[in-house]
């Protein structure tokens, strides 16, 4: 599913150049559940745009099942995105003065489904992540934790082969990142490919391989033991 | 310094109303460092932005080191807020294209504090969070750990009397917590007063008072065994 082949990410040039992403190979199988850790500034949201084709590399190569993403334009990308990768992001990044319901409903209104389908569909992700509740509120009118949920759930609607999520439970409490691993572990278990990007250890503890990043680099990529 | 009584914060009315905060009182003296706990969606944020005079209450009256704080004008209100208080949002709220140094001098220059004071203040903050190396970069230039770095240098810059943090941690590795969580021990021993709010136990456990609120309630208020 993800082939990176010695990708560097740079930003500006000469001295004052930094290296998001250092020379870094990653593959990653249908199925497969992974973590990826590391400090605050290491790349590891910076490898999730790569992987999700939301960037471009400065150099190296990028295969999502097997195509070069170098080689597609834009409008093609937008339709292997919207078939193929759930994006969780780090910052949310709902539509604001919009209802959580509609935020939901807009990943599938891009693929061109009904109305009453896609009503359907986004009721029942919600539901899935404890908003029936709050489905007309919009972002402002949302928690922290509640706006993180919403993103969840429109993540999950389009029933993506692959999910990358950034730090899925920054906001959540113990009860809500318990539901949403649950909720991970069932969508693994169908078959989907899970990548997480997390500093909480509990976290990392459900995905069955861990990544470790530092300085732009992998310094490590182990098989979870408890797993 | 804090002095909360009988708060209502209701959204909407009649049967689709939403209390937010159902009844709050509480009081917090100068020099105390409190936590503030409680589910997804139980109104700590509300709480956070009434003790920081940015919302109005629905019922009940609020005093900050002794004025009501609800016959106060806006002006006489951020005059208060600027002196004051040191505000860490959980959605960071950072002005978008604007350097991190200019970011963190923003609360100075309001203040009045002229261009070398300020620039010196601001590195130095900057400094004491780790970031001396991306003082020119925009909020998108930064990671999620950074952008969260830079706006409790913010915050700190100011030398604030009460410093009211909303989920500081949320988006740093293990590391960064706890240099932040030593930066928030010596602002409190050097007597300033610390309100943070959390879900993780080894951010709370650092505080002197745990407060849990649940449904828009205190439903405990214990002192802190550890400490
Ligand atoms: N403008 C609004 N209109 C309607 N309801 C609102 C509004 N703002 C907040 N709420 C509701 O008020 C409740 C309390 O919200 P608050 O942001 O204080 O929660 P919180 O404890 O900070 O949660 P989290 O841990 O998720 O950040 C939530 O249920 C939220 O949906
Ligand atoms: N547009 C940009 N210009 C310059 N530097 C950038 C830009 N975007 C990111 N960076 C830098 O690239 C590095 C990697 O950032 P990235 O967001 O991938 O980190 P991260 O591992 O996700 O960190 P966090 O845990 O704080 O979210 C950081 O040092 C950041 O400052
Ligand atoms: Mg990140
Ligand atoms: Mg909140």
């Amino acid at each position: 599913v993800i082939d990176v082949r010695n990708v560097i990410k740079r930003y500006g040039v000469g001295d004052a150049a930094i290296f998001a992403l250092n020379d870094v190979s990653l593959s990653i199988e249908q199925g497969e559940y992974v973590a990826i850790m590391g400090p605050s500034g290491s790349g590891k949201s910076t490898l999730m745009n790569i992987m999700g084709a939301l960037d471009n590399v400065t150099a190296g190569e990028y295969f999502l099942d097997g195509i070069d993403v170098s080689s597609l334009g834009e409008n093609e990308l937008s339709i292997v995105r919207g078939r193929k990768i759930g994006f969780i992001f780090q910052s949310f990044n709902l539509v604001p003065r919009t209802s959580a319901l509609a935020n939901v409903e807009l990943p599938l209104a891009y693929q061109g489904i009904k109305l009453k389908e896609r009503r359907m569909r986004a009721l029942k992700a919600l539901d899935l992540v404890g908003l029936s509740d709050r489905v007309n509120h919009e972002p402002t009118e949302l928690s922290g934790g509640q706006q993180q949920r919403a993103a969840v759930a429109r993540a999950l609607v389009t029933r993506p082969a692959l999910l990358l999520a950034d730090e899925p439970t920054g906001a959540l409490d113990s009860k809500s990142t318990e539901d949403l691993l649950d909720l991970f572990d069932q969508i693994n278990e169908a078959g989907r490919t899970v990548v997480v990007i997390t500093h909480e250890n509990d976290v990392a503890a459900r995905a069955k391989r861990i990544i470790r990043m530092r300085d732009g680099k992998i310094i490590e990529d182990v098989l979870n033991a408890k797993k």
